[in-house]
């Protein structure tokens, strides 16, 4: 699984 | 940020105030479904629980309240304050056959098997079918009121302006999350043949029927 970027999108 | 991003979150508040204010002013939510509202509140609740744990920016702060509030706002004039003219009958998806699979499905297919990474998820798949009760009732009663082909539009459209923001951060940013890209692709093809009908009718001045 990808590593958990920031969710910065709406 | 990108312009794509941006002029997509710009339409999909506009989508939220276009409804809410329909409903406010003609004190009525005839032809809407109360269901998508719900739908919509949880896609939203369940997407910004960080709100209480990350600060982005102020922008992106700013505009989860305003979604959650908005769309708080408008389940509450639907079932409360013009709960009269809520019409039940038409509003009848049964969205229990939505909810339990996507449910299912983000524990299954996720990145990541935490709590908030499950429900960010359960938000992005829920959102992806969220307007099915909507586009329902408008096959049931065969048409629909002018300014709601508006808010589904600028609703319709939000989600494929992220699809382009998605090709855009790839390219640029070498950013890509799959979970969103497909959700958000299968969510803007449910738009397709209302696109067209609202390109072909709405646009051209006529009023949005479906052969019932």
């Amino acid at each position: 699984d990808s590593d958990i970027k920031q969710k910065d999108e709406l | 940020m990108n312009i794509f991003r941006l002029t997509g979150d710009l339409s999909h508040l506009a989508a939220i105030i276009i409804l809410l204010l329909k409903i406010w002013k003609t004190r009525s939510c005839a032809g809407i479904s109360g269901k998508s509202q719900i739908l919509f509140a949880i896609v939203f609740t369940t997407r910004y629980l960080d709100l209480l744990s990350s600060f982005i920016s102020l922008y992106n702060t700013s505009m989860k309240v305003i979604y959650i509030g908005c769309a708080y706002a408008t389940v509450y004039l639907i079932y409360m304050k013009f709960r009269a003219t809520y019409d039940g009958n038409h509003d009848s998806f049964r969205v229990e056959f939505l909810v339990v699979p996507v449910g299912g499905l983000a524990v299954l297919i996720n990145h990541d098997f935490s709590f908030l990474e499950i429900l960010w998820t359960f938000s992005i798949y829920l959102e992806s079918v969220a307007i099915l009760p909507q586009l329902f009732m408008i096959s049931k009663t065969g048409e629909a009121e002018t300014i709601t082909t508006h808010y589904l539009f600028c609703l319709g459209l939000y989600r494929a302006l992220y699809i382009v923001n998605w090709i855009w951060r790839y390219y640029f940013e070498a950013f890509f999350d799959l979970i969103a890209i497909v959700a958000g692709v299968v969510q803007t093809i449910l738009y397709c043949d209302f696109f067209y009908l609202y390109v072909t009718k709405v646009l051209k001045g006529k009023k949005l029927s479906l052969p019932a």
